[in-house]
């Protein structure tokens, strides 16, 4: 199956999304 | 009893495995018997996605600030942080030791590294654990397969790199069945 891989930079970018809050 | 089961929230980004965190603490006046370990620990919550990764982390005590002989564990869903859990019984951890100051920062590149299944080694990854200590604090994590040494070794390179480690720091890499004895 897929895998879902995310690196560092996007799990960053995650954190500070609007979704997130 | 999927009824309880944690997924992701709509527009959230999933996980490929949902994670558990756990804390314990050592109280000086037990033993340290896996009994009294098992009564130590406790479960702090479960993630899905990202952005319950971030909004249950950003609430959580630094490990860096904690004092005392304290562990934060991140493991997959369903696996125990003990040597005793089924899939940890046949495997190992890397160890890493750090001077007092770097715990918060290489804790937190350590588990975005494994939730974000940076490791490439399948199944293998069972969680990680930061243990605050009174002189040093140490970064571990562990995986099912201690014999696998291609497994093994990918880990360590996978460590090295995402925590950008200098090429002098020292791995160690314990079964649990040393631990054990």
């Amino acid at each position: 199956g897929t895998r879902i891989i995310y690196d560092r930079k996007f799990l960053l970018e995650c954190r500070s999304s609007p979704v997130a809050k | 009893n999927n009824r309880h089961k944690v997924s992701p929230g709509a527009g959230e980004h999933p996980l490929q495995y949902n994670y558990t965190f756990w804390f314990s603490r050592r109280t000086p006046s037990r033993p340290s018997s896996s009994q009294s370990y098992e009564q130590n620990i406790r479960q702090i919550g479960t993630v899905a996605s990202v952005e319950q990764f971030w909004r249950f982390y950003s609430h959580l005590i630094r490990p860096g600030d904690l004092s005392g002989h304290s562990d934060f564990h991140l493991f997959k869903e369903g696996i125990k942080p003990m040597w005793e859990d089924e899939c940890n019984r046949g495997g190992g951890k890397w160890i890493i030791r750090l001077r007092k100051g770097l715990a918060s920062r290489f804790w937190e590149n350590m588990i975005l590294a494994m939730v974000g299944e940076q490791f490439m080694v399948g199944e293998e990854i069972c969680g990680a654990v930061v243990s605050v200590r009174f002189q040093e604090d140490i970064l571990s994590i562990w995986n099912r397969t201690s014999n696998d040494q291609t497994t093994t070794s990918r880990i360590r390179d996978t460590l090295r790199r995402v925590l950008n480690l200098p090429s002098n720091t020292i791995m160690e890499y314990k079964t649990h069945n040393d631990s054990l004895r």
